[in-house]
C-alpha cells in the first residue's frame, strides 16, 4: 500500500458525505446503497464513521460529471478514466468525482460496478495512494469482483489502519 | 473514406496522454525531440516499474495494453 506524501489524513473520525447528483444508469436507491456500502468497507476496519448530509458542504462531496468539470482533471469519455478523488484537505479534499460517460451498474459484471469504483475512490478520499499490489482494491486499474463476497484485501486494511488505526468495536 | 492513422502514432498518442496525466510528463512545448524522448523514456520506466512490467523505457505492446485498461484517474506516483 501507499499513502500520500505529507500529512494527508483526516484529523477527525466522524466524517460527512453528500451525494450531489445521480447517474441515470442506476436508480437513486441503488446509487445510495452503493455509496453507503463503499464507505462502510473502510468504516469496518477503522474508527472512521460516515454520516450522510443532504445540504451544505460535506467532507466528501460525491458527484457524477463528464468531460472538463473544472477541477483541472477532465474526464475522457467512455472507458479510460472512470473516476478520481482528492486526498484529505479542506475544500476539494476528499471529494470524489465519477465520469458519467461510463456505464455504472449496481450488481451486473457488465459495465462498471459503482460500489467497486466508489470503494477505491474513497480510499483516496481517506488518504491512500495507489498500491502496486495487483490484488489490492487500491490498484489503479478496474477489476470486477463479486460484490456479494467482497472483503477488503489485506494490503488495503494495512494501508488504512496505518493512517487511522483499527476499528475499536471489533 | 478516412485514412486510419498509423498504429505507431496511435500508440504514441496514448502513451503521451497517459504519461502526461498520470506520470507528470510535461506537455510538448518545444521541438527538442531528443529531450522529449528522454523525458518520455524516464516516465515510461516509472510506469513500467509501478506495474511490474519489464522496465525498458520503450513503448511495447505489454505497456500499451496496461495503458488501455480502464482505471482511476489519480496519478500513480505523487508529483
Amino acid at each position: 500500500y501507499s499513502t500520500f506524501a505529507g500529512d494527508y489524513k483526516w484529523k477527525k473520525h466522524d466524517l460527512t458525505y453528500r451525494i450531489e447528483n445521480y447517474t441515470p444508469d442506476m436508480s437513486v436507491a441503488e446509487v445510495d446503497d452503493s455509496i453507503k456500502k463503499a464507505l462502510q468497507v473502510w468504516a469496518d476496519v477503522t474508527p472512521l464513521r460516515f454520516t450522510r448530509i443532504y445540504t451544505g458542504t460535506a467532507d466528501i462531496m460525491i458527484s457524477f460529471v463528464v468531460g472538463d468539470h473544472r477541477d483541472g482533471y477532465p474526464f475522457d469519455g467512455p472507458n479510460g478514466f472512470l473516476a478520481h478523488a482528492f486526498p484529505p484537505y479542506e475544500g476539494l479534499g476528499g471529494d470524489a468525482h465519477f465520469d458519467d460517460d461510463e456505464t455504472f451498474l449496481y450488481r451486473s459484471p457488465e459495465g462498471y460496478n459503482l460500489f467497486l469504483v466508489a470503494a477505491h475512490e474513497f480510499g483516496h478520499s481517506l488518504g491512500l495512494e495507489h498500491s502496486q499490489d495487483p490484488g489490492a482494491l487500491m490498484y489503479p486499474t478496474y477489476v470486477y469482483r463479486d460484490v456479494d463476497t467482497f472483503s477488503l484485501p489485506q494490503d488495503d486494511v494495512n494501508g488504512i489502519q496505518s493512517l487511522y488505526g483499527k476499528n475499536p468495536d471489533i | 473514406s478516412p485514412i486510419a492513422p498509423p498504429a505507431d502514432e496511435d500508440r504514441e498518442n496514448i502513451a503521451e496522454n497517459y504519461l502526461n496525466r498520470l506520470y507528470g510528463l510535461p506537455k510538448q512545448t518545444s521541438s527538442d525531440t531528443e529531450r522529449r524522448s528522454s523525458a518520455m523514456s524516464l516516465r515510461l520506466k516509472e510506469m513500467q516499474q509501478f506495474f511490474g512490467l519489464k522496465v525498458t523505457g520503450k513503448l511495447n505492446d505489454e505497456t500499451v495494453e496496461v495503458m488501455k485498461k480502464p482505471r482511476c484517474g489519480v496519478p500513480d506516483i505523487a508529483a
